[in-house]
């Protein structure tokens, strides 16, 4: 068990470095606070973004943190990969850049699976493929318009 | 292999009807707040059972049924029971390509995957079923291709896919935030899990 | 001090009914669980969006649950005015038209009080009277740059 | 009355004195993210008095002092203490024209308001000192117009300009979170409090 466990953290733990390298230009890695006894161990996300010391999750911004938890959800992904994914609003404590970073790694993604994601930031609206527009109609029913890009 | 439609009737905040059609490569689905962008998502966890009433934000889940078919219920002698329904049609025209080459007993298939005679469809569907009666009891049925399944067997058949309940792929509003939140020893049973 | 309470419920309730119909177009309320014993009760923010049946906080959305918030504590703020305010990035979640909503109620307000509002969001940027540039130097270390409007 | 600036020095992610101007009317601070745009309302918080280090995102005081200079005090016999300071400097120019009107015995000026002859001030100025020793041991200190003074002194003073510490009137980022997912007695206790 300890094994398999060894091997599905290093897998992960090398997808979010790559993964945090290319969201946030900065270095990152997850860290066991007790390697010997895995099992019973707590995990933590490390990184160091750009130009600054390394830190722990705690010392960080609202947007370093983000970009840092969804890191670690992208490298979970890429170790056990699907056919569709679907995300709801996780750019929403990113900067204009970091949106941008963010919706050009789906947009590279997305040519080996589906990707559903609901946002209300420009520049990810700007890279997808097409927009289906969701709206309030009479009586407080959701209507769906769709749109062709 | 994608998802090709969602439809969705009588759930949440979508009354009658709805069909959401949807294409490979990257989708975004946008509007303003409270229109009903995350109950598209709600709808997709609902039908292939990768959710718990919690984690659609309802108390129970008769409060999925959408508010307004409610109040028919109680009408002069209608229709006693409400019901609330999510179909989901999966594309595997290429999958299908790939098993008209192998026969039927050679391959270990999905179910509902071949027609009468043997021959691979290009479309699976998932349909989950919710009816509510007046006094509030419910019942919730699954459904593979038109047959009716158990969860357990749903939830086989979609590992086929890869599409596995604590896989991630499905990042709701807010989960993000829990990642920042939780504690070292939750973020080391993620990895556990996957193990 | 039931009577000091209420004297405080009743104006707060009144600020939330304003604002909240100002920012979401709908009806919204204060109410306790238990009116009989307001020291002991807990307190409700009951709102109904526009066009929608009342709901509590729980049901709502991502972003009708902060407009809901929001307005809490802006009804707090003018029970007891101050002569500054500062919020961070309090419209992350709210769409383009809520933003702006916010964000004329926050310029009517500041020809009485000075506002200084942490944003990323361009109808906030754009609804300011001027805006402060913040970036990481060499060495991780902030530097500001004033701009002019 | 408004802040007419925030002089920061050595404290979180500001290195040496940074001096950030401001004006009445609405200011929009932003930037990329973890540029130091919440440090800067951190720093306001710190030299008013308004905030507990778990409410500046530290876990300790020290730890609010800027790392860089953390650095510094171990060299070959440097200074032994590291310091941080920030001073908010408030302009009462329209205040200071009503005060002229009034003489200094009748009205109830804030300390540090006169000057040696009696005559209003048209600026007041808080500064906190945190002094930090190579053992980790601190001083903080408060000052009003470059006098020590203490922190409940300071409180009453900023009371009597309408500023107070649980008057949620600076919000920090999550405060809109934490007020959705607090229980209602908890709302409930925010009304109390200011009743
Ligand atoms: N004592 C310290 N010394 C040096 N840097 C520090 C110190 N304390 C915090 N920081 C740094 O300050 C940065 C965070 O700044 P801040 O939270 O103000 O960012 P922000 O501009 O608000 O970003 P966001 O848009 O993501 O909210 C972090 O990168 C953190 O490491
Ligand atoms: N059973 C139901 N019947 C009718 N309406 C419902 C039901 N359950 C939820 N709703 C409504 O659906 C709306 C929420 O929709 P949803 O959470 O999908 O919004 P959203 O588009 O994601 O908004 P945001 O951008 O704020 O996140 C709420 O206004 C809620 O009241
Ligand atoms: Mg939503
Ligand atoms: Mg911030």
């Amino acid at each position: 068990r300890q094994q398999a466990f060894y091997e599905a953290f290093d897998a992960v733990d090398r997808n979010f470095q790559i993964i945090f390298a290319e969201l946030s230009q900065g270095d990152g890695r997850l860290q066991l606070d007790d390697p010997e006894s895995p099992l019973e161990s707590g995990l933590n996300l490390v990184a160091h973004p750009k130009g600054k010391p390394v830190q722990r999750l705690a010392s960080m911004s609202g947007g370093e943190k983000s970009l840092t938890a969804l890191s670690f959800i992208f490298a979970l992904q890429r170790y056990r990969p699907s056919p569709f994914y679907a995300f709801d609003e996780v750019d929403m404590f990113l900067d204009g850049s970091n949106v941008e970073r963010l919706a050009k790694m789906v947009k590279q993604q997305a040519a080996e699976a589906q990707f559903i994601v609901v946002s209300l930031r420009r520049p990810t609206i700007e890279a997808s493929d097409r927009v289906i527009g969701v709206t309030q109609a009479r009586g407080a029913q959701t209507q769906v318009l769709g749109v062709v890009l | 292999m994608y998802i090709k439609q969602v439809e969705i009737t009588n759930f949440k905040s979508f009354g009658g009807t709805t069909r959401v059609p949807l294409l490979p490569g990257f989708t975004v689905v946008s509007g303003p707040n409270g229109s009903g962008k995350s109950n598209i998502l709600d709808a997709l966890l609902f039908a292939l059972g990768l959710s718990s009433s919690k984690g659609m934000r309802a108390d129970r889940l008769p409060d999925l049924v959408n508010q307004s078919q409610m109040g028919k219920g109680q009408g002069k002698g209608k229709r006693s029971t409400v019901e609330a329904a999510v179909t989901v049609t999966f594309d595997l025209s290429e999958e299908a390509a790939l098993l008209a080459t192998v026969s039927a007993e050679a391959a270990e298939d999905l179910p509902g995957l071949r027609d009468a005679d043997g021959q691979p469809l290009s479309e699976w569907t998932v349909t989950r079923k919710l009816r509510v009666t007046q006094q509030g009891t419910y019942t919730s049925n699954y459904y593979i291709g038109g047959e009716p399944c158990t969860l357990s067997e749903l939830h086989q058949s979609l590992s086929k896919l890869r599409i596995y309940p604590e896989g991630y792929n499905v990042v709701l509003q807010g989960d993000v935030t829990s990642i920042i939140s939780m504690n070292p020893r939750e973020r080391r049973q993620i990895v556990d899990e996957l193990a």
